[in-house]
C-alpha cells in the first residue's frame, strides 16, 4: 500500500 | 486531513510561536541553536519546493508560507538583530555530519530517483535530525529556560502526532508512507529523554537542568 496521493502533508 | 495531522500542524505552529515570543519579549536568543534553525530553513526549503507549482489548499499553502517565513525571520533574530546573545560557544554541533550522511542516503533510499522526490526524501531525513544541535546545544549549557522547554515539548509533539496521524490514514485511506514515518519515528525518538525530563520537571515548575 504504497503512498496514493501527491505530497499533500506539511 | 484528520484530527491528528490537525493537532500535530498546530503543535508545529504553536512551537514556532512560541519560539518567536520568547525571541522578541526577552529580546535574546540565549539558549537557542543558530544551527539547528539553519537545518530547519533547509528543511523547509527543500520540501515546500512545489509551493507555487502544485496547490493542495489554501491552509496547505498558508502554512507553507507561514513555516518558511518564520523560519528565515528565526535566523535573521539570531544572526543578525539579536547576535550579541547568540551563544555561538555553545552551538558547536558538527551540522556537515548530520547533513552529507543524510543527503547520501536520500540518493540511495527514495521512493522515486527524481530529482524533487530525492530532495523531498533529503528533507525529511534531515527533519528528524534538525534538532540534535539544539539538544546538544542544552546538554552543552546544562540547562534550558522554560520558555525553550515549551518550544521543544510542541516541536516534539507535532511529529509524534504525525505518527498517529499515518496510523490513522493507514487504517482509513490505506495511505503509507515507509519513509516519512521511518523518519517519523526516529525523530520522535530523539525528543524522548526531554520528553520524560519536561513531564517530571517542567509541568511541577521546575526548570530542566541536565548534570552538565
Amino acid at each position: 500500500k504504497k503512498k496514493k496521493k501527491g505530497k499533500d502533508e506539511l | 486531513m484528520n484530527i491528528f495531522r490537525l493537532c500535530g500542524d498546530m503543535s508545529h505552529l504553536a512551537a514556532i510561536i512560541i519560539l518567536l515570543l520568547k525571541m522578541w519579549k526577552t529580546r535574546s536568543v540565549a539558549g537557542i541553536s543558530g544551527k539547528s534553525q539553519i537545518l530547519f530553513a533547509t528543511v523547509f526549503t527543500a520540501r515546500y519546493l512545489d509551493l507555487f507549482t502544485s496547490f493542495i489548499s489554501i491552509y496547505n499553502t498558508c502554512m507553507k508560507v507561514f513555516f518558511i517565513g518564520t523560519v528565515y525571520f528565526t535566523i535573521y533574530l539570531i544572526y543578525m538583530k539579536f547576535k550579541a546573545t547568540y551563544d555561538s560557544n555553545h552551538d558547536s554541533f558538527r551540522v556537515e555530519f548530520l547533513i552529507v550522511p543524510v543527503g547520501g542516503l536520500a540518493f540511495l533510499v527514495n521512493h522515486e530517483f527524481a530529482p524533487l522526490e530525492i530532495i523531498w526524501t533529503f528533507s525529511i531525513y534531515l527533519e528528524s535530525v534538525a534538532i540534535l544541535p539544539q539538544l546538544f546545544m542544552i546538554s552543552k549549557t546544562g540547562e534550558a529556560e522554560t520558555i525553550t522547554s515549551h518550544y521543544l515539548f510542541a516541536l516534539g509533539s507535532y511529529r509524534a502526532l504525525y505518527l498517529c496521524n499515518w496510523i490513522y490514514r493507514y487504517y482509513a485511506e490505506g495511505f503509507f508512507d515507509l519513509i516519512a514515518v521511518v523518519a517519523g519515528v526516529v525523530q520522535t525518538i530523539l525528543y524522548c529523554d526531554f520528553f520524560y525530563l519536561y513531564i517530571t520537571k517542567v509541568m511541577k515548575g521546575k526548570k530542566i537542568s541536565l548534570p552538565a
